[in-house]
């Protein structure tokens, strides 16, 4: 049985990549075999874990339009248990390229069926958008980690992803679940930081992650390195943050 | 004459509503009357200057598919001089309303077009993406101004928006030219701000505005007032800040 786990929010650089990195080599780090999907066309995920895509082999790109079986497209990582599959910038074409088909919203699906139960989770990180390639994570997977930044324009977007996600439910994938929602980038000294969070809160109660994302400059430091923040520097608070994320996000998937 | 700017980079979260807000506001504060267009479906830029879309007239959806003049949309901020073009959620549908068109780059400039010289400066509020609504810009505008976070992966995808700006020279919009280059949500305090900041001087030089914009809480808390820090706070240092980039983005336009 494998955990299916998109990171989603269309609102832009609200951590949906830090946390799907180090969730994914968190998860590792515990032997669990893991797979990270880089959806976004930025690529962003394949280049904080060092990974650098090998010329010549196929891609998601190709994955997803089915001319080429997901398994080819995986590569090692720095971190044991992680493999990744990177990104290809001919994401931005996908849209066109599928426009015609029937069924839009099933190529990623049929990608991950593919791979069978080699790993027991897969986390798939997303482009900052509702467009067609969040909606195939958003039938492809099982459950959804929503990254908050504590901003107001971070709360602006909520409803509309809600909307959207029900209408999934109602629709293409009725076993969609939201996991949890996590606040990132708290400023604890703000005011405003304090009054999203409990605005957050008072909305989605229990949903909401009890792990809080503190800002860290270690954070937007590690992708230089091409590294999670959880081995560039262990020890560090985020790393220690992103680690409790880890316990919480086992906890709930056991009980769903 | 009408100055049309772009506010363009397909890196989420680096603060280009942010931008097209203060800079907008800025310029009308000047007594130049200015349109600030949202074409970003999530709105911000939109609630950022405390605009609420009036029920039942055309919006910018129907202006772009050519259904209703771009002057019927227009409304009045709380600044003087500055009217918006507020944002639909319906845009998120424009790249399937569109597809079938010869010409799918062409109705934001259209839309613009038709508004004659009434405004001496257009600032366009761009997604996190380079699809068919960006495309739009770099048809319809003759400048960009590209927010720069201070972050590493903000550094990652300048090279692609590079290549697309080229392109779209070669291409559909030979007058299109980079403005400059903005740094924002800088830290000085630490090391990857200073390293970022460096990077992005020895590659683009000249292009680079001098102002630079400091990380401000102020900045983050004006848009829960629906106003724009330039009159939220005009005193802070974000708001200066923003008042020598307006001054610089009029000089350099009045040189090109
Ligand atoms: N808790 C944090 N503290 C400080 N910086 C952070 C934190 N989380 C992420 N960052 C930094 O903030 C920036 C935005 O984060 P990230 O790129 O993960 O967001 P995103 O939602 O994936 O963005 P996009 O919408 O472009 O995909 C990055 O430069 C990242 O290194
Ligand atoms: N200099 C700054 N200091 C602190 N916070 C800032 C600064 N500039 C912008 N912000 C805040 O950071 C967040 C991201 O900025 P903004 O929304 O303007 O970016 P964007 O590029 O328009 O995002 P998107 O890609 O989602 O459209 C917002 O919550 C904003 O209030
Ligand atoms: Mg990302
Ligand atoms: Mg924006």
């Amino acid at each position: 049985m494998t955990h299916r786990l998109g990171v989603i929010n269309q609102k832009g650089g609200v951590g949906k990549t830090t946390t799907a990195i180090n969730l994914a080599a968190s998860l590792a780090l515990r032997g669990l075999p893991t797979l990270l999907v880089d959806l976004d066309p930025q690529g962003n995920a394949t280049s904080g874990t060092g990974v650098v895509r090998e010329e010549g082999r196929a891609t998601i790109f190709e994955a997803l339009l089915g001319q080429a079986p997901a398994a080819d497209t995986l590569h090692d990582s720095s971190v044991p248990h992680l493999s990744v599959m990177p990104s290809d910038i001919r994401l931005i074409a996908v849209e066109r390229e599928l426009m015609a088909e029937e069924r839009r919203e099933e190529p990623l699906c049929r990608a991950l069926d593919s791979l069978g139960d080699r790993f027991a989770y897969i986390v798939v990180d997303a482009p900052p958008s509702l467009g067609l390639l969040t909606l195939n994570i958003l039938r492809a997977v099982r459950h959804l980690v929503i990254p908050v930044q504590s901003e107001y324009y971070a709360l602006e977007g909520l409803s509309l992803l809600m909307e959207t996600v029900e209408s999934v439910r109602s629709g293409i994938n009725p076993d969609l679940e939201i996991l949890g929602l996590l606040m990132t980038m708290v400023d604890g000294r703000t005011n405003l930081a304090r009054q999203v969070v409990e605005e957050v809160l008072r909305h989605f109660g229990d949903k909401v992650f009890r792990t809080v994302i503190a800002r860290s400059v270690r954070l937007s430091e590690a992708p230089s390195h091409g590294q999670p923040v959880v081995t560039y520097d262990a020890r560090c608070p985020a790393s220690q943050a992103y680690g409790d994320l880890t316990s919480e996000v086992i906890a709930r998937c056991n009980m769903s």
